[in-house]
Protein backbone atom coordinates (compact mmCIF):
# COMPACT_ATOMS: atom_id res chain seq x y z
CA UNK A 1 0.00 0.00 0.00
CA UNK A 2 1.17 3.64 -0.66
CA UNK A 3 1.73 4.75 2.91
CA UNK A 4 3.23 1.33 4.55
CA UNK A 5 6.54 1.69 5.68
CA UNK A 6 6.53 5.45 6.81
CA UNK A 7 7.10 4.16 10.21
CA UNK A 8 8.16 0.83 11.01
CA UNK A 9 7.42 -0.54 14.41
CA UNK A 10 10.93 -2.28 15.95
CA UNK A 11 12.25 -2.68 18.85
CA UNK A 12 15.00 -0.49 18.20
CA UNK A 13 12.02 2.18 17.67
CA UNK A 14 10.50 1.48 20.89
CA UNK A 15 13.85 1.26 22.92
CA UNK A 16 14.23 4.84 21.32
CA UNK A 17 11.18 6.32 22.67
CA UNK A 18 11.11 4.64 25.61
CA UNK A 19 14.92 5.67 26.55
CA UNK A 20 13.52 9.36 25.73
CA UNK A 21 10.44 10.04 28.22
CA UNK A 22 7.92 7.35 30.18
CA UNK A 23 5.33 6.62 27.73
CA UNK A 24 1.65 4.87 28.17
CA UNK A 25 0.77 2.20 25.62
CA UNK A 26 -1.51 5.06 24.50
CA UNK A 27 1.45 7.10 24.05
CA UNK A 28 2.99 4.16 22.18
CA UNK A 29 0.72 3.23 19.96
CA UNK A 30 -0.18 7.23 18.64
CA UNK A 31 4.19 6.60 17.40
CA UNK A 32 3.08 3.83 15.87
CA UNK A 33 0.03 4.14 13.99
CA UNK A 34 -1.21 1.44 11.51
CA UNK A 35 -1.94 4.33 8.54
CA UNK A 36 1.79 5.00 9.23
CA UNK A 37 3.38 1.75 9.75
CA UNK A 38 0.90 -0.49 7.18
CA UNK A 39 -0.10 -2.54 10.06
CA UNK A 40 -3.33 -4.08 11.28
CA UNK A 41 -4.59 -3.11 14.13
CA UNK A 42 -4.24 -6.58 15.77
CA UNK A 43 -0.65 -6.71 14.41
CA UNK A 44 0.16 -3.82 15.80
CA UNK A 45 -1.27 -4.73 19.61
CA UNK A 46 0.57 -8.04 19.28
CA UNK A 47 3.91 -6.69 18.19
CA UNK A 48 3.94 -3.97 20.93
CA UNK A 49 2.85 -6.76 23.72
CA UNK A 50 5.76 -8.73 22.22
CA UNK A 51 8.26 -5.91 21.85
CA UNK A 52 7.61 -4.70 26.21
CA UNK A 53 7.47 -8.15 27.06
CA UNK A 54 10.78 -8.20 25.70
CA UNK A 55 12.30 -4.98 26.53
CA UNK A 56 10.87 -5.49 30.20
CA UNK A 57 11.14 -1.40 30.79
CA UNK A 58 11.09 0.18 34.12
CA UNK A 59 6.86 1.50 35.04
CA UNK A 60 6.05 4.22 36.63
CA UNK A 61 2.70 6.13 37.88
CA UNK A 62 2.41 9.43 36.84
CA UNK A 63 -1.12 10.84 36.67
CA UNK A 64 -2.41 7.43 37.50
CA UNK A 65 -1.27 6.30 34.21
CA UNK A 66 0.93 3.98 34.26
CA UNK A 67 4.10 4.85 32.29
CA UNK A 68 6.98 2.72 30.90
CA UNK A 69 10.63 4.00 30.52
CA UNK A 70 13.90 2.53 30.22
CA UNK A 71 16.95 4.05 31.78
CA UNK A 72 20.24 4.41 29.65
CA UNK B 1 -10.24 7.52 15.07
CA UNK B 2 -9.79 8.01 19.01
CA UNK B 3 -12.74 5.46 19.77
CA UNK B 4 -10.17 2.98 17.73
CA UNK B 5 -7.32 3.88 19.91
CA UNK B 6 -9.04 3.63 23.22
CA UNK B 7 -9.52 0.11 21.43
CA UNK B 8 -5.88 -0.71 20.95
CA UNK B 9 -4.71 0.69 23.70
CA UNK B 10 -7.14 -1.35 26.01
CA UNK B 11 -6.59 -4.65 23.38
CA UNK B 12 -2.44 -3.85 24.17
CA UNK B 13 -3.19 -3.41 28.13
CA UNK B 14 -5.35 -6.82 28.48
CA UNK B 15 -2.05 -8.53 26.39
CA UNK B 16 0.25 -6.66 28.85
CA UNK B 17 -1.86 -7.58 31.91
CA UNK B 18 0.04 -9.70 33.90
CA UNK B 19 3.05 -7.65 32.66
CA UNK B 20 2.03 -4.38 34.17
Amino acid sequence: TPNSGEVQLTEEAVRRYLSRKPMTTKDLLKKFQTKRTGLSSDATVNALAQLLKRLDPERKLIADKMHFFLKE
Amino acid sequence: SSSEADEMAAALEAELNDFM
